[in-house]
Parts: structure tokens; sequence; C-alpha cells
């Protein structure tokens, strides 16, 4: 089974046409294995992506060198699948 | 499981095993309303099972809801089951939907990706696809909201079988596509045909693969303008509106585009909520509230489908 410790989703509200270009741009880069919840559309929509535990200093670095803020959506994936599963869990007893 | 359609916990997340012994019972209290049929099987074998309603008659206009396609989004299956039950129970304490299903005929596909759903309740939670094998890589999986045939294989969509937007080696290769394909060409009535995603609040209405209008954008816009407006009454969800690739970006081989060149004119898709910050991972307490939001844009789109007969 997948697991998500670590993961983080940030949300990154791409404020002009350089900074939508470069969060573009990281859907191209496959070794940070993204996982775009919401792809980019657009200036001033919300981009979420889900990002593995190794590949968050590195993207944080990458986002904070550009000047594109960011915020962080969910702190750690697993810890709310782990509560979705345990309330599964509890319904069905 | 639960004794009866009454007692199952519908602000829960269940299995594919609940929703299906779910569909049965339903089926079995209301025989005289409910039917279910199985339009194919998965890549993995896996039963496809359409509800429908109906008070009788032979081929009537009808109105086809599916949810699930992206088995991530399980807000969406969750409202499908919930949409399952309120027809039911209202389709005679409600006039409107009693008038409905005077006249036409509703299928609802709950579940339009078992195999995925199933993944994501064993494996991985955030998978999005079917769990086709592909020949040649290691990756698994098309996205079956690019692999319809229209603007199949263009710009919004990927070749490359290790991403999300997969659009598959061509298209309805996707048992779980073609399935849905061979139902809408076989029963040849259906006039309204709406495709249930999440997240991001948004009713989509064709083209995703064309800047190119259709025909009918004037009245599809009409109709989104005040399925929005009912949505939005009940809890406040604000919603955007308008056609996929002005809204949100361009998307090829997508499912509406495919319907409504079939000639099914009312070809919407939903985006639910996430009006906070879980995005797929929409807490089980706000199933109800969105359900419950969700079918009143549900019930202006079928009423204006059963008012503009074509």
């Amino acid at each position: 089974t997948e697991t998500f410790v670590g993961h983080q989703v940030l949300r990154i509200i791409p404020g002009n046409d350089k900074e939508l270009q470069k969060v573009q741009e990281l859907q191209d880069l496959e070794e940070l294995q993204l996982d775009f919840w919401l792809a980019p559309r657009g200036l001033g929509y919300p981009v979420d992506v889900r990002v593995p535990f190794p590949s968050l200093q590195p993207l944080k670095a990458h986002l904070e060198a550009n000047g594109i803020s960011y915020s962080i959506m969910i702190e750690d994936v697993q810890a709310l699948v782990d509560h979705e599963q345990m309330e599964m869990f509890r319904s069905s007893r | 499981l639960p004794l009866s359609t009454s007692t199952f916990d519908y602000s829960s997340y269940h299995s594919l095993d609940e929703i299906y012994a779910f569909m049965d019972l339903l089926v079995a209290e209301n025989p005289n309303l409910v039917s279910k049929l199985e339009i194919g099987h998965t890549t993995e074998n896996r039963p496809i099972y359409v509800l429908k309603f109906s008070k009788g008659g032979t081929n009537r206009p009808a109105i086809w809801i599916d949810t699930g396609i992206h088995s991530r989004e399980w807000v969406t299956q969750a409202s499908g089951v919930w949409f399952a039950k309120k027809i039911v129970q209202d389709h005679e304490n409600d006039s409107e939907l009693a008038s409905i299903l005077d006249k036409m005929d509703i299928f609802l596909e709950i579940v339009t990706n078992p195999d995925g759903f199933a993944f994501t309740q064993t494996k991985n939670r955030m998978w999005r696809k079917t769990r086709s094998k592909q020949s040649g890589s290691v990756c698994v999986g098309v996205d079956p909201n690019r692999n319809w045939d229209a603007g199949f294989g263009g710009s919004g969509a990927s070749k490359n079988p290790c991403s999300d937007t997969y659009h598959g080696p061509y298209a309805n290769s996707e048992p779980e596509v073609k399935a849905i394909v061979d139902f809408v060409t076989n029963h040849g009535n259906i006039k309204a045909f709406i495709s249930i995603h999440s997240y991001s609040q948004l009713l989509l209405y064709p083209y995703g693969y064309t800047t190119t209008p259709v025909p009918d954008q004037e009245e599809l816009h009409e109709i989104s303008e005040k399925a929005v407006a009912a949505l939005s009454s009940l809890y406040g969800t604000k919603y955007k509106y308008g056609s996929i690739i002005t809204t949100i970006y361009q998307a090829s081989g997508g499912t509406i585009d495919w319907t409504y060149n079939q000639g099914i004119k009312y070809s919407f898709t939903f985006e639910l909520r996430d009006t906070g910050r879980y995005g797929f991972l929409l807490p089980a307490s706000q199933i109800v509230p969105t359900a419950q939001e969700t079918w009143l844009a549900l019930k202006v789109i079928m009423v204006h489908t059963r008012d503009h007969p074509y």
C-alpha cells in the first residue's frame, strides 16, 4: 500500500504570467513526482499539488527562489488518510 | 451490512462492496421503481452497474448521471449513493421529480471506475485512472476522462502512460468508457448527460478540446447560471460555470464532449466542492451537504430537460 507520510499539499496562486509559467513548468519535472490535484489554469486560480517528502525542500526552495508564494494546504497527507480510514472503519462497525 | 437503505450511513465513505450491497438493497426495497443493469466488466473483471429509475414504458427519454469516473474523488461516489436514495425518497412527494419521472427515466452510475476505486481503498488512496496494463510501459492505467472519441489524442491529454492524464492507446480503449459508449449508443434516447467530478466548484459544459463554442452555448450557459444559483442557495457554496476550455483548460477526449457530439444537448460536468483545504480528502461530514446542494442543481438541469424536449 502506498503511504503518504510527510507528503504535503501546497497551494500556489500564480499572481502573474511569469509565475504561472514557472508553475506550469513544474508539471514537466517528472523526477519530483508531483501530483497536481488542481492543475495550473490561469491567474488567480489555486494550483494544488501533492509533494512527496523527498521533493518538499527542493520544490519550496525553487518556489522561494522564484518569488512564488505558496501555502501549505495539507501538512501531512497520511494523517488525513489515516483519519478517513478510521472513520470508515468506525462507520462500518 | 445495513439492514435497509434507511439505516445506511450516508455520512460516511464506503467500500466498493458496501456500495454494491446498497444498490441491491435499494432495488429490493423498490422493485417497481429501481432496477440494476450490468453494462460491462472492467479490466480486472469487476461488473459495471447502472441503476435505472423508471415508472415504466420502453426506451423513454432519459437522463444519465455518473459519479466516480476518477476514482480518488470519493465525495462523488458518496454523493451518487445519496442521489439514489433521494430519488426513491422523493419520487412521489417532490412534484418536480415526480413529473420528471412521469416522462423520463434516470440512469445513475455510482461507481464508474470500479477497479480504480477498489485500488484507492486497498493500495493507493490517490489513484485517479483505470487499472489497465499498458504494453511497453511499467505504468498502469488510463485517464478515463481523456479516452473518449472527441478530440482524442489532442492537446489537453498526455501520450505518456505514466501521466495522470494519459489518453490511452486509442479511443474507448478502456472497458469502463466503452461500456458507457455502447449503452448510450444502444439506448439512443438520452437527452441529458451529467458526469460528476471533484473538486473546485465548477459547472462545465462542452467543449474542452476546442475553442469553438458549441451551437447551444447560450442555452447551456443560461441553464448553468440557474443551476449554480440553486446550488448556492443552500449553503452559499460559490461555483463558477462556463465551457471547459474557457473555464479551466484544454482537455481532449473528454466525456461530455463526446456525449454532446452524439446529440445529447444537455451535457454537463460538475466539479464538486472543497470549500476548505482538504481537496480529495474531503471529510465525510461534508458528504451530505455536498450532495444536498448538488441535487438542487441537478434538478434544475433535469427540469429544463423535461420542459425542452428535442
